[in-house]
C-alpha cells in the first residue's frame, strides 16, 4: 500500500500524489541529486513563500490542489 | 521574473499564431477574441506583432485537448494543469495547448481563457514561471476582472528583457 503521508491538517495524502505534483513541478534534474521527501517540499515551499517546514502542512496542501499552468516552477 | 534555461527567444518580431481547435464552453468568435488579446498583453509592451494565420504552419499555434494529445504531456481532467505552452522554437516551439476538460469562461468566475491564455503565451515567447505573487507568470492561477487587466510590472520587465520596449 503507498505510504501516507499524514498532513497536520489530518487528511491523509497520498504519498504518491505528492511526489507526483514534486516530479511534476519541481523536478529533479540529475541523477546525483538524491533528495528527500522533506527536501522536495521545501524547494516548493521556498518558491512559493511558504513556511519552510519540509512538512505536508496545511498551507502546502491547499497550494497543490490549486489549478495552475502545467510547466514546471524549476528549470534545468 | 525568470526566462527559460538558455533564454530561447524568437529572432524576429513579426510572429504568426494559429488556432487549430476550438472549446465548445465558447463561441468561437469569443476565443478568438481572447486569444487576441491575450497577444496583445505582450505586443503592448514590446516590438512584437502577431498575425493570426489559416492555412499554413505557424509559429504559436493553439488548440485544446483532453488528457494525452501527442506531446508527451497529458492533461489531468478538470482541475489540476489547465494548460501548458512550449518555449520558441521551431515545430512544437511555442505552441499552447489548453485542457478542455475545463470550464472555460470569457468574463465569469470558472477558467478565464484570456488570463491563462496570456501566462501561456509568455511561455511562447521566453519567459518562465515567476516567484512574484501577483505576476502573470506565477503558476498558480487566481481569477480577476480581464476587463481591467493590467500587465504586472514584474512580467513587463521579464518580456522587455527578452524583446525590448515598444517603439514610440
Amino acid at each position: 500500500l503507498p505510504l501516507q503521508l499524514k498532513a497536520e491538517s489530518g487528511s491523509s495524502t497520498d504519498l504518491e500524489k505528492v511526489k507526483g505534483y514534486l516530479d511534476k513541478f519541481f523536478p529533479i534534474f540529475t541523477k546525483t541529486q538524491n533528495l528527500s521527501i522533506e527536501e522536495r517540499i521545501k524547494e516548493m515551499q521556498k518558491f512559493f513563500h511558504l513556511t519552510v517546514t519540509g512538512k505536508l502542512d496545511t498551507e502546502t496542501e491547499k497550494i497543490m490542489k490549486l489549478p495552475r499552468c502545467g510547466r514546471p516552477d524549476v528549470s534545468n | 521574473y525568470q526566462t527559460l534555461p538558455g533564454t530561447p527567444k524568437w529572432g524576429k518580431t513579426n510572429l504568426t499564431y494559429k488556432i487549430l481547435s476550438y472549446t465548445a464552453d465558447l463561441p468561437r468568435r469569443k476565443v478568438d477574441d481572447a486569444i487576441k488579446r491575450a497577444l496583445m498583453v505582450w505586443s503592448d509592451v514590446t516590438p512584437l506583432q502577431f498575425r493570426r494565420v489559416y492555412l499554413r504552419r505557424a509559429d504559436i499555434e493553439i488548440r485544446f485537448a483532453r488528457r494525452e494529445h501527442g506531446d508527451g504531456y497529458p492533461f489531468d481532467g478538470s482541475g489540476g494543469t489547465l494548460a501548458h505552452a512550449f518555449e520558441p522554437g521551431e515545430g512544437i516551439g511555442g505552441d499552447a495547448h489548453f485542457d478542455d476538460d475545463e470550464k472555460w469562461s470569457e468574463i465569469n468566475q470558472d477558467i478565464n481563457l484570456f488570463l491563462v491564455a496570456a501566462h501561456e503565451f509568455g511561455h511562447s515567447l521566453g519567459l518562465d514561471h515567476s516567484n512574484v505573487t501577483g505576476a502573470l507568470m506565477y503558476p498558480i492561477y487566481s481569477y480577476q476582472n480581464p476587463e481591467t487587466f493590467r500587465l504586472p510590472e514584474d512580467d513587463r520587465r521579464g518580456i522587455q528583457k527578452l524583446y525590448g520596449k515598444k517603439p514610440s
